[in-house]
């Protein structure tokens, strides 16, 4: 049964769109059939997978503002639900495929804020089960914030992956995301559950570091021990950590991702543990 | 004459907060009296410099809502432009204050869109208009955003700095921010300047981070000899840049600036010397 991960965080430049791509990338390296869905109006995932946003030029007569007839972009598939997402999927590595987001995307709150509120966020979903049997996993890269491009993903997710680097600004943010991630759980995705953590642009040395995982590990054991039931109940911090490694920041300059770019480097060494670890944790349930 | 300076950039994670206060620390070390003000819900600058958000406690009854008749934060000072900020500005160091913020700017959005566009986002420079003999310099945290908030803190402001990583997907960002610059220049504050770019989280030794900064270092040069009148013409990648350094993420869990955390590290260095280039600057005109 096809997977569905959200890579969320309404922090920003924590390491979502790296993460996405590149565990993708390990995933499909691993004999997964992976789709990767860019939810930011920003589409450096896309840009990261080479495709780029902007070339794809502007909308034929009658197709802007959501008219079009033949989905070529995430914007299209979340203005009509009806659409079949296929024709804007692209294939760009073995078993390794991408719906692409596009800068309109940037005005699809306000446009889909016409719609009841259950109904808006519903729109991903929709035309993910579309494709359901041509996918083992989807990922789907969600922008820094809180608003109807992240539910629409949270939504359409079975499971949540949250990026983040170990710096105590960076804790700040966390119990609001779970917050959100629960209350879109109880009142539109029963099933939605935290994997966990993901340690990104990480330094190994640093006690400040260590402390700040330590704090997390501590508040997710506490969570299971406790046997209340929240999305998180189950979460970790997964290992492995994602070192700090700049081919991981110069890949996208290049359209590709660090396995097709540097596939021995640290970068690459610890996205493909993770995609094992991930891996693992689908198979124990 | 007080030199208002807002550093902004919409992209998340980029040094804005970091940026603020040690620039500001800096610069109060050199003898001028600072005013940070952080504009930004995540209260993050307040955290920073030891003023918890969380702790301010729930308002008087008749306050909420904007309801204050004495200011306690910037979320006060930008619902009421008639009332003196002086009340929420707290001394956290010799010659260095800040207006802090608190989570109900998050809403402050909505409530000022009631107003005319134009009436919007000239709050802060009203306010900040009330205590322009009591500082030499105001530095404007912003959050990752263009909205109402940015857009105060920019028609309150003379000049930009543009916190960032010399990574190729931070340069994604960069031509909107300039246009969002522009605009504001042309519609509100004609004095607008851009002062240039501040490399944060820097990695010396990286060929691609090099090569970013030349291209931002030639773009630049290509707008001051162009002679248009933009207001980034004499913008330039300022020297030197803040290499990554873990006490930096270290001494906010402290509510402490860098020098007052770990005054000989390199990021206090490296904040100390930008400083003294910002003050060289204001003195060159
Ligand atoms: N492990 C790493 N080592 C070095 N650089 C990294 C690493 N992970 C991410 N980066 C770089 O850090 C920056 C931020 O990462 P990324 O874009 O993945 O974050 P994000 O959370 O998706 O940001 P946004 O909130 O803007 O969508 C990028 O320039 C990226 O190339
Ligand atoms: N030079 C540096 N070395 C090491 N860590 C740094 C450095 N500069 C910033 N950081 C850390 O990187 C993270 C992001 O920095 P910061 O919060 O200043 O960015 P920001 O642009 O204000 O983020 P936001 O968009 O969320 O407001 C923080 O955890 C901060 O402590
Ligand atoms: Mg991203
Ligand atoms: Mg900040």
């Amino acid at each position: 049964a096809m997977r569905v991960v959200a890579l969320m965080n309404q922090k920003g430049g924590v390491g979502k769109t790296t993460t996405t791509v590149n565990l993708a990338a390990a995933l499909a390296d691993a004999g997964k059939r992976v789709l990767v869905v860019d939810l930011d109006p920003q589409a450096h995932a896309s840009l990261h997978m080479g495709v780029d946003a902007a070339s794809m030029g502007p909308r034929a007569e009658g197709e802007s503002g959501g008219g079009a007839s033949r989905a070529r972009s995430a914007y299209d598939v979340l203005w009509d639900s009806a659409l079949d997402p296929s024709p804007a999927i692209l294939a760009v590595a073995e078993r390794l495929s991408v719906l692409p987001a596009e800068t309109d995307l940037a005005g699809i709150e306000t446009e889909l804020s016409e719609l009841a509120p259950g109904e808006r966020v519903t729109r991903l979903r929709a035309a993910l089960a579309k494709v359901s049997d041509r996918f083992d996993a989807v990922l789907i890269d969600c922008p820094p914030s809180l608003g109807v491009l992240t539910l629409n993903g949270l939504v359409a997710a079975d499971e949540v992956l949250i990026p983040m680097q170990a710096h105590f600004l960076a804790l700040q943010g966390v119990s609001k995301l779970l917050e959100t991630v629960q209350r879109v759980g109880q009142a539109l995705n029963p099933g939605l559950s935290v994997l966990g953590v993901v340690l990104c642009m990480h330094d190994p040395t640093s006690t400040h570091v260590k402390e700040v995982v330590r704090d997390m590990e501590e508040f997710f054991a506490a969570g299971s021990a406790s046997g209340q039931e929240t999305p998180w109940k189950r979460a970790r911090v997964l290992q492995p950590p994602i070192r700090r490694n700049i081919k991981l920041a110069e890949c996208p300059s290049f359209g590709q991702t660090i396995f097709q770019y540097a596939p021995f480097c640290p970068g690459a060494l610890d996205y493909a543990a993770l995609g094992k670890a991930v891996i693992g944790m689908w198979a124990d349930g």
